[in-house]
């Protein structure tokens, strides 16, 4: 059976705003662990995305607000895409995750190649 | 043929020093669009690892050396390792790439997850 996005995807995801702090958004990521977050609007729409590596542009190049260090042109995926699909993207764009959005751009869920590694990990 | 470490693993490995600011390895980072430095020391032994999310816990915690942010007790790999024993570290150890070493500690290379999904993403 080929396994799709929505098997493996992180359905409840931790985002963020635009109008949130660097350091706001440094503290969510220590406290839950995490790499990538997705910026929404109030409609849970998908407009940016923020990682760890944005918040390193921030110390490497002294720049002070979200605005400055998120990337507004994000690569997604959707819930019924092929696992491989994503692999194909991560590995072409250079980035290790994909917000996972419905029809209307609503984020539903996220993937990066950590949940890849494990899943085709454990299934040799 | 079983893939091992040494098929996959990156061998030109950018380093940091312990020494090293935060800055400047967040510009290394930035430069080579990396998250992943293994420390070393002069004789390119491995004594850490920092990453962007060490970067963003500096942030947020407004930790301000290298020593107060970077990790010592580093999970390793060796060259003839499968990769499913890498993805196994990884998942484990909630942690996104390891270092390879030689039997004296040196580093001899890397390799990430985004590696890892890069090559089971392509097999299929
Ligand atoms: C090009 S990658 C390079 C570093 C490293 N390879 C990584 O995966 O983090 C870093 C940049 O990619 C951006 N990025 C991460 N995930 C993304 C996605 N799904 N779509 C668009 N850009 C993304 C981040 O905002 C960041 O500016
Ligand atoms: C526990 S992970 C959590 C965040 C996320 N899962 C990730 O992979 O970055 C972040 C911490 O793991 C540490 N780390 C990363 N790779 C490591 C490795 N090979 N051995 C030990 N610690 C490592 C980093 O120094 C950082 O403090």
């Amino acid at each position: 059976k080929t396994l799709r996005v929505k098997d493996v995807m992180v359905r409840d995801v931790i985002t963020a705003k635009e109008s949130d702090s660097i350091e706001n958004v440094a503290k969510i990521m220590i406290e839950k662990e995490i790499n990538h977050l997705p910026v929404v609007d109030e409609n849970n729409k998908l407009v940016g995305i923020v990682t760890s590596w944005d918040i390193s542009k921030a110390v490497a190049q002294g720049l002070d607000t979200l605005d400055k260090i998120m990337t507004r042109e994000v690569i997604t995926a959707t819930e019924d895409e092929p696992l491989e699909e994503v692999a194909k993207k991560l590995s072409k764009f250079n980035i290790s995750g994909l917000p996972v959005v419905d029809k209307e751009k609503k984020v539903i869920g996220i993937i990066t190649s950590s949940d890849l590694s494990r899943v085709w990990g454990s299934k040799k």
